[in-house]
């Protein structure tokens, strides 16, 4: 553990606290893409099936749970709770397009033909590309509300953060791993346009509006 | 099969 993956991590669990304080407060889950939050629950699902296998620390296993449990909570509010406010026409985004290519990738570049691992590594993958259906909504939109903003940008940040964590395992451990770092770079790079509009404008107390 | 060592990243 070290400063830049405590961070990432701290910053993860902000973005979801986020996200359901914002939907359970507002009673609303206006401008929320469920599909990405469907790509959430999976990512997490598969990737977390080594709660059972492995003891890695209390700290580990604390984090998975909760994130497991909070992406079945947003599913639950989206979908149940507050139904009625889900914005279906604005989250038009083909999830297909994204789990498939994931499902193959996976299939084929992994560190060991296994069930697990092929599934953490699916799960790497299909994360990297899991918030897209969130970022075309917002671009369908044209606007986000900033309490989706100050969401967005935690999450992204989280990735990024990993990426430092990445490189000082690798200088002080020789600790690498080639397939989360490939995917977290493509994940960051994803939100770097967002991160811009979220800088130049969110943080200068404006809402978040893509130009016409 | 090579060893793959348990991840400790979330």
């Amino acid at each position: 553990m070290n400063i830049f993956r405590l961070l990432g991590d701290l910053s993860h669990l902000l973005a979801i606290m986020i996200l359901l304080q914002k939907i359970f407060y507002s009673r609303s889950c206006a401008g929320i893409s469920a599909k990405s939050q469907v790509l959430f629950a999976i990512v997490y699902t598969a990737r977390y099936l080594d709660l059972v296998t492995v003891y890695v620390s209390l700290y580990n296993i604390s984090m998975k749970v909760v994130f497991l449990l909070s992406s079945y909570a947003t599913l639950y509010l989206i979908y149940l709770k507050f139904r009625a406010t889900y914005d279906r026409n604005h989250d038009t985004f083909r999830i297909e397009f994204l789990l498939l290519p994931a499902i193959v990738l996976a299939l084929l570049i992994n560190h060991q033909f296994s069930a697990l691992e092929v599934l953490w590594t699916f799960s790497i993958y299909l994360e990297s590309v899991a918030i897209l259906p969130q970022l075309f909504m917002v671009s369908k939109t044209g606007e986000a509300e900033s309490i989706t903003s100050h969401y967005l940008f935690a999450l992204g940040s989280y990735r990024g953060l990993y990426i430092l964590n990445w490189f000082y395992r690798y200088w002080t451990e020789g600790h690498y791993d080639l397939i989360a770092i490939v995917a977290g770079v493509v994940q960051t790079v994803l939100y770097c346009d967002f991160f811009y509009l979220y800088v130049t404008k969110v943080l200068k107390g404006k809402k978040l509006q893509l130009p016409a | 099969t090579a060893f793959i060592p348990p991840k400790d990243e979330l």
